[in-house]
């Protein structure tokens, strides 16, 4: 696992996030509780807790946009780049960004959201990308059963280094 | 015949632009990208996927380039 310079992360155990732009692609309850779900692998492995907010700003503010979308970093259309985040930080810090150009889905069709969001998260927390295949915090995608999905050893090991490991 | 086209070639330089620049990386500004820095940042590149590192754009680098992504950079800054 490798953290980004500096090692940004949050001083806070509880983090806030609101999603305010959602994909058409799936219900607003699979979004939220697909969300809910990549958020709680963190969770259940660190100190940190999650809080979905539906005002104001959070501390990670979720959406779903095709090309520009309010960054410097605009998407591409279907493929290439599903999503962005930032390291931990004020303002846009945290943010995650979906590329609503993409086919999100709960499956292996198209993109698995659970898979990116989670990934995305980890930036959002102060994850770098791994070289390590095996983790979820490898660059590219590729889909594996997230029946029963937990954090891959490299990234469990990454976000405990930053935020301690929670006791089961 | 060259390995690869024009097309794979520009689009390897955006991608390494895109996701290998950083403030201490060669320059890779503006529309080109000289030879040399390519090959030095590709090879970056190709270390980072474990792919074998030649500094040339084969086969396996343009397949891993190919791949949908996260679009954060792969070199910290």
């Amino acid at each position: 696992f490798r953290h980004f310079n500096g090692k940004p992360k949050w001083d806070k155990k509880t983090i806030t996030y609101r999603i305010t732009e959602y994909t058409p692609d799936l219900s607003q309850r699979e979004v939220d509780g697909t969300i809910a779900q990549a958020f709680k692998l963190y969770s259940d492995v660190t100190l940190l807790d999650f809080q979905q907010i539906y005002g104001g700003t959070a501390d990670i503010m979720i959406l779903f946009k095709a090309r520009n979308h309010g960054d410097f970093y605009p998407f591409d259309g279907q493929g290439g780049v599903l999503a962005h985040a930032m390291s931990p930080g004020p303002n846009d810090g945290g943010d995650a960004h979906f590329d609503e150009d993409e086919k999100w889905t709960l499956s292996s069709a198209g993109v698995n959201l659970l898979l990116v969001a989670a990934h995305e998260f980890g930036h959002a927390l102060g994850l770098d990308h791994s070289q390590d295949p095996s983790a979820l915090m490898y660059p590219t995608y590729k889909y594996v059963n997230t029946q029963g999905y937990q954090l891959p050893l490299d990234d469990k090991q990454g976000i405990q280094a930053l935020y301690g490991a929670r006791k089961s | 015949a060259p390995a690869t086209s024009t097309v794979d070639q520009e689009k390897a330089e955006e991608y390494l632009k895109q996701f290998y620049s950083d403030p201490n990386a060669p320059s890779i500004s503006g529309r080109r990208v000289k030879v040399q820095d390519f090959e030095t940042i590709l090879k970056k590149m190709q270390e980072f996927f474990g792919l074998e590192v030649t500094g040339k754009l084969d086969t396996n680098t343009i397949e891993v380039m190919k791949k949908p992504r996260c679009g954060v950079s792969d070199v910290s800054n």
